[in-house]
Formats: structure tokens, sequence, C-alpha cells
């Protein structure tokens, strides 16, 4: 669960 | 990446590109917080602390090397280049920042995804970002006349976010349908705090005249 939390974005 | 978000990020870059050739052309940051200037400073350095760590694409690494650098520059220019900081008035620029970054940082803590150092820096950034331009709104409320640029500057800063709102949307019901609360709300509120000033922007551009807003 936490590792699939992306910061793709700015 | 689409093209909604494409367009947020270049409005983003574009505000800092022009505050930046305002204060290195001019050698002023009259009019110019810099309380919000160092408030951006702590949201860039505390959602881009993965840098280091996490690659997304080439375009995501530049981007937050490019606003790290530049945001981290503005506020060197008006804290310590010898011109540059004569021009700031620190008598009008008086917001308390601190009343914006401690409730922020408790927020980030009770309000989260998931309880860790990156997560927690990332959300405050998120709540922090969404209220760092009041300082630079009470500071144009008490400005008599706001330069072109200055105005344009947060335009630009208000309508980045506005452009991350479509890009949500998008998101949402074109890829993932990932409901992601934090960046939504926080993008909402950000996006509202501007909305007078949008009003009395687009007012002074309609009829060709000087920015004024109320105090």
């Amino acid at each position: 669960f936490v590792d699939d939390l992306p910061h793709d974005e700015l | 990446m689409n093209a909604f978000r494409l367009a947020g990020d270049m409005t983003h870059l574009l505000s800092i590109i022009l505050l930046l050739h305002k204060i290195r052309a001019m050698k002023s940051c009259a009019g110019i917080s810099l309380r919000t200037q160092e408030l951006y400073v702590i949201v860039f350095v505390t959602r881009y602390v993965d840098l280091s760590m996490k690659y997304y694409s080439f375009y995501n690494s530049i981007m937050k090397i490019v606003f790290l650098g530049t945001s981290i520059s503005i506020v060197w220019y008006m804290r310590y280049h010898k011109v540059v900081k004569q021009t700031y008035n620190k008598d009008v620029d008086t917001f308390r920042h601190i009343f914006l970054i401690l409730p922020c940082f408790v927020l980030a803590l009770l309000i989260n995804r998931a309880f860790t150092v990156i997560e927690v820096l990332w959300t405050f950034s998120l709540y922090l970002e969404a209220v760092a331009i009041l300082p630079q709104l009470v500071l144009l409320q008490r400005s008599r006349n706001i330069d072109n640029l200055t105005g344009n500057y947060v335009f630009l800063l208000g309508a980045y976010r506005a452009f991350y709102l479509l890009n949500w949307i998008y998101r949402f019901f074109i890829e993932n349908h990932q409901v992601r609360w934090i960046p939504w709300l926080s993008g909402l509120l950000q996006t509202a705090i501007y909305a007078d000033f949008f009003y009395y922007y687009i007012k002074s551009w309609k009829n060709r005249e000087k920015l004024k807003l109320p105090a």
C-alpha cells in the first residue's frame, strides 16, 4: 500500500 | 502526462521565470512578498525530498531541479543581493508565515495517506502550497499600484493550479479512477483563494485600467 503512493506529479 | 498537466507545469514555470526576470532585469523586488517566496522554497524542498531516490521521468526530474533552483535563487536575490534587497520593504510584508507552516505541518501529521517521512512531508507541502500565496495577496492589497509583471506573476501562479484541477479530473476519468482527496482538496482551496484576485485581474484587463485590490 505505502509503496504505490506515487508522487509522479510536480 | 496529459495536456492539462503539461499546461499547468508550463504556466507554473512561466510564472517563476517572469518573476526571476523582473527581479534580475529591474534589480527590484518591489511588491513581491519574501514570505511567500520562502514558503515556496519550503514547499519544493519538502515535496521533492525523493528527487534523489525516485526517478519518474527525465522531465519530472529536470523540472524539480528547475523549480528548486529558481525558487531558492529568488529568495537569495531578495535577501542577499546588494541592490535587490534594498528594494524589499519588510514593513509591509508582515504576514507571520509561521501561522501557516505550523498548522499545515500538524494537519499533515494528522491527515495523510501513510505515516511515513516522505508521505507526511509530501502532504505538508500540498497543504502549505494551498495557502502560500496569502502573504503575497495581503501585500498586493496594501500596495497602491501593482506593477503589471507582479500582477501577471500572481495570475499565472493561480492559473497553474486550475490546470492541475483539470488534470486530476482527466486522470480520474481516463486513467486509474484513483481518488486522491489530499491533492484535490488542497488544489481546490488553493485555486479558490485566488478567486477574488482573478476577478479584479480580469476586470482591470477588460477595462484597461490599473490592477487594484480592495483593501
